[in-house]
């Protein structure tokens, strides 16, 4: 499965 | 981290205080495009979903997040009291804020939907989000086009609007130097945004700006 997208940036 | 995210963030953040100064202080709202400012609070909503999963990135993070969403809750509050403090710069701005906003949302949930890190309802709305960042500045452009009035569009938050803009790209040219990363989504939508905010600049510059300067006694 695609890795889990974590946005960090605002 | 690096410096030109943080400026930026609080430039963007500096950007909707100066607008809330600006109304509050000057007790008028001529210029303002509520459906632009309702649109940045729908911006927020929908990024900033993950505080609700607990899942935070950092506290930084958080409490920036935080402000925005009721920061920009405020303003639309304070435009919409303005319905009953100063109904005629109310209507007049209904008046000439008419740009079609359907077709910018419409437009911004067919992108979400092809173009998205996944398939989910959160990645879904975080895309429809910066892709909605990106034209919400359409409505205020459309009517400044129109009427070139904006005493509360002041050039300190034209500035700051167009400072956080300006240093998300080297915030991406350094993480992609120092971490070889990049959010292909959030880099063509931001520089999408970039472009409509400079056709903005250069409209502000030419209406309000060059116009002032031709009143001078």
């Amino acid at each position: 499965i695609t890795k889990n997208v974590v946005h960090d940036e605002l | 981290m690096n410096p030109f995210r943080i400026l930026g963030d609080l430039s963007h953040l500096a950007s909707i205080l100066v607008l809330i100064f600006n109304i509050k202080s000057t007790n008028t709202i001529e210029g303002i495009s509520i459906k632009t400012q309702v649109l940045y609070v729908l911006v927020f909503l929908t990024r900033y979903l993950d505080l609700f999963s607990f899942r935070l990135v950092s506290f930084y993070n958080t409490i920036m997040k935080l402000f925005f969403i009721s920061s920009s809750i405020y303003v639309v509050v304070l435009l919409q009291r303005s319905k009953t403090t100063q109904a005629v710069a109310y209507k007049t701005m209904l008046l000439t804020d008419t740009f079609k906003v359907q077709y910018i949302l419409l437009g911004t949930l067919i992108a979400a939907f092809v173009i998205n890190h996944k398939f989910t309802f959160v990645e879904i709305a975080w895309s429809f989000s910066v892709w909605l960042e990106s034209v919400a500045i359409l409505p205020q452009l459309f009517m400044l086009s129109k009427s070139g009035k904006s005493k509360s569009l002041t050039v300190h938050y034209i500035f700051a609007l167009g400072l956080y803009r300006t240093l998300y790209i080297p915030n991406w040219i350094w993480r992609y130097h120092t971490e070889g990363v990049i959010d292909k989504i959030a880099l063509a939508a931001g520089i999408i945004q970039t472009l409509v905010y400079s056709d903005f600049f250069y409209l502000y510059y030419k209406k309000v700006i060059k116009r002032s300067a031709l009143n001078l006694p």
